[in-house]
């Protein structure tokens, strides 16, 4: 398996994007 | 896995943190960011704190099938493709010690910096669909 993580990035308590990781155990 | 969730919020945290700068810096007008960042009920709002605590587990979360492929998407914004531009060398400098996979997205899912797929759209997958809503989420895939 491999393991996927999403984090939305804030600016002015909105999303101005996300950064989006992945890696095998 | 609960380590590698861990070690992936690490890293996220503070690659998010220099994104969010180089928006600021770039002066992204605020309509062209995304949805609003809703009020997490389980933190104090009045602290400046936003911990995030690994939750995948082997044994009560299904593995998800392979990460979808990014699909074709209108262009990106140009301000915000040159900040990945920029971070590009930053993350890859990065991979080289913590071996992780990344992709930075644009406010509607677009790749803007990453190995591959620049230009194309994540924004379907779920864990990422989530994020753009403004919450954090992960996913066991195969």
């Amino acid at each position: 398996v491999r393991v996927f993580v999403a984090m939305p990035v804030a600016v002015d308590g909105k999303v101005a994007g996300v950064v989006y990781l992945s890696r095998t155990p | 896995i609960r380590q590698t969730e861990a070690e992936l919020i690490a890293q996220g945290a503070a690659l998010g943190a220099i994104y969010a700068q180089e928006v600021r810096d770039a002066g992204v007008a605020i309509e062209k960011l995304g949805a609003a960042v809703p009020a997490d009920s389980a933190t104090d709002p009045d602290s400046p704190y936003r911990p995030i605590e690994p939750r995948l587990d082997l044994a009560s979360d299904y593995v998800l099938p392979a990460r979808p492929p990014a699909i074709t998407a209108t262009a990106t914004d140009p301000a915000v493709a040159a900040i990945g531009a920029r971070l590009s060398g930053i993350l890859a400098e990065t991979q080289k010690t913590t071996l992780a996979g990344f992709r930075l997205l644009d406010p509607k899912g677009v790749v803007i910096a990453g190995r591959e797929e620049i230009g194309l759209s994540l924004g379907a997958v779920e864990e990422v669909r989530q994020a753009l809503a403004g919450r954090y989420a992960s996913a066991l895939r195969q």
